[in-house]
C-alpha cells in the first residue's frame, strides 16, 4: 500500500502588523 | 577485496543551500539592494523562485528556525524596499509580483492537494517535506494587498493631473471648438502648474507604459486586470466630479468631446485584451453624463428618456448636469425649471445615495487568485549578476 505523507508541522508565524512592530522596536534598540 | 563505488553526478533537485550567517547577504542582494533592470531577460520572479528554492531547503534539513528567519528577513526586506521607492512604479510593481509568485509557490509546493492538480510529477517532487507555512502564506498575502494599494496609489499619483485637461478640455475632435458655449475663460484643473495641458495620448501612453512594465515582470494577468479596472474607476470619478463643479465643460460640444474620448480608452483596453476587467463598466456614469449631455431636454418624452437612460447617475447628479447645462449659441435654449421637475418627478422613487460627487479614493478589494507556475525548480538558473556564489545548488 503507498506509504502515507507525514503530516507537516504547522509553522506559526507573527502577523504582518506585529512583524512591523518588532522591526520598529528593534530599530528604537539599536543606537 | 576493493570495492569501487562509481559515483553518478548528483542531479540538481532544485534546493539552495546557504550558511545561516550569509542570510543577511542573500536578502541584500536578493531584495533590498536588487534593480529590477538587472533581470532583464530573464525568468519573470527569479527572486521569488531563488527565494523559494533556499525555503525548501531549509525545509529539507528541516530547520525551522531557518525557514522563520529567512521568511521573516524577506518580508522585512520586501518592506523596506517598497518604502525606500513608494513612488517607483516599476519597483512597486516588481515587488507584487514577487511577493505574489513567493505566495504561489508556497501553495504549489505545500503538499495540498487543492493546490497540486496541476503539478507535475517532477513538480510534485518538489513540494515541502516538514513544514507547513500556511500562516506564513497568510502574512504575504497581507503583504501582497499593501503593495498593491502603493502601486494604485502610484499609478494613480501619475494619472490624476493628466485627467481633467485630457478628459474634458482638450479638444481633439476637429471644428469642436468652433461650437463650445461663448463666454467662458478656458479653465485648467492644472493652471497653478502653469499652461500644462493634457491630451487623451498623454494618458493612453501613461497606461502603456503601466501595462508594459506589469507584463515584462510577470505579474499576475488577474491582478492587472484589476489594476486597470481600479484606474479606469479613478478618471470617471474624477472627470465626473469635474463635469458636476463646471458649468464650462457642461456642454453638448464636451459630451460628444467625452463620449469620442471614453470610446479610445476602450478600444484601448480591447487592445491590450483588458476588456475583460470591468473597467469599461466603471466609466459607465460618465458615459452616461456624456450621453446626457447630447440629449434632448424639451419635451416629456425626453425627460422620459433621461430617466430610463441615466441608470448610473443619481437624481441629484442629473439635476445638477441640467442646471449647469449651457447652451452652444443663442438659437439652443436653456434647459426649462419645468423640464427639470418633470426629471425630478419620474425619478423620486429612486433610493439613490445622497452625495452628489464620487469617492475618487473608493478601492475595489483586490483578490489573488491562485496561479501555478509551469516552471520546475531544477531548471532555474541563477545569473551571476545577483551575486550569489554562495548558495549551493544542491
Amino acid at each position: 500500500s503507498a506509504q502515507r505523507p507525514r503530516p507537516r508541522v504547522l509553522l506559526k508565524a507573527p502577523t504582518l502588523a506585529e512583524m512591523e512592530e518588532m522591526t520598529t522596536s528593534e530599530e528604537e534598540e539599536s543606537p | 577485496r576493493q570495492v569501487t563505488v562509481q559515483r553518478k553526478e548528483k542531479d540538481f533537485q532544485g534546493m539552495l543551500e546557504y550558511h545561516k550567517e550569509d542570510e543577511a547577504l542573500l536578502v541584500r542582494n536578493l531584495v533590498t539592494e536588487l534593480k529590477p533592470q538587472a533581470l532583464a531577460g530573464t525568468v519573470p520572479c527569479l527572486p521569488a523562485y531563488i527565494l523559494y528554492m533556499c525555503i525548501r531547503h531549509a525545509d529539507y534539513v528541516n530547520d525551522d528556525l531557518k525557514v522563520h528567519s529567512l521568511l521573516t528577513s524577506t518580508i522585512n526586506g520586501i518592506k523596506k524596499v517598497l518604502k525606500k521607492h513608494n513612488d517607483d512604479f516599476e519597483m512597486t510593481s516588481f515587488w507584487l509580483s514577487n511577493t505574489c509568485r513567493l505566495l504561489h509557490c508556497l501553495k504549489q509546493y505545500s503538499g495540498d492537494e487543492g493546490f497540486m492538480t496541476q503539478n507535475t510529477a517532477k513538480q510534485n517532487e518538489h513540494c515541502l517535506k516538514n513544514f507547513d507555512l500556511t500562516e506564513y502564506r497568510q502574512v504575504l498575502s497581507d503583504l501582497s494587498i499593501q503593495i498593491y494599494q502603493q502601486l494604485i496609489k502610484i499609478a494613480e499619483g501619475l494619472l490624476q493631473p493628466m485627467i481633467v485637461s485630457a478628459m474634458l478640455e482638450n479638444e481633439s475632435i476637429q471644428g469642436l471648438s468652433g461650437v463650445k458655449p461663448t463666454g467662458y475663460r478656458k479653465r485648467s484643473s492644472s493652471m497653478a502648474d502653469g499652461d500644462s495641458s493634457y491630451c487623451l495620448e498623454a494618458i493612453i501612453r501613461q497606461m502603456n507604459s503601466f501595462h508594459t512594465i506589469m507584463c515584462d515582470q510577470g505579474l499576475d494577468p488577474e491582478i492587472i486586470l484589476q489594476v486597470f479596472k481600479q484606474l479606469f474607476y479613478m478618471i470617471n470619478a474624477v472627470t465626473l466630479n469635474n463635469l458636476l463643479l463646471r458649468k464650462d465643460v457642461c456642454s453638448w460640444s464636451t459630451g460628444m468631446q467625452l463620449r469620442y474620448n471614453i470610446s479610445q480608452l476602450e478600444e484601448w483596453l480591447r487592445g491590450r485584451n483588458l476588456h475583460q476587467s470591468g473597467a469599461v463598466q466603471t466609466m459607465e456614469p460618465l458615459i452616461q453624463a456624456a450621453q446626457l449631455l447630447q440629449l434632448k431636454k424639451k419635451t416629456p418624452e425626453d425627460a422620459e428618456a433621461i430617466c430610463s437612460l441615466c441608470t448610473a447617475l443619481s437624481t441629484q447628479q442629473i439635476v445638477k448636469i441640467l442646471n449647469l447645462y449651457t447652451p452652444l449659441n443663442e438659437f439652443e435654449e436653456r434647459v426649462t425649471v419645468a423640464f427639470i421637475r418633470t426629471i425630478q418627478a419620474q425619478l423620486q422613487e429612486r433610493n439613490d445615495p445622497q452625495q452628489l460627487l464620487l469617492d475618487f479614493k473608493h478601492m475595489f478589494p483586490v483578490l489573488f487568485p491562485f496561479n501555478p507556475s509551469s516552471l520546475t525548480m531544477d531548471s532555474i538558473h541563477i545569473p551571476a549578476c545577483l551575486n550569489l556564489e554562495f548558495l549551493n545548488e544542491v
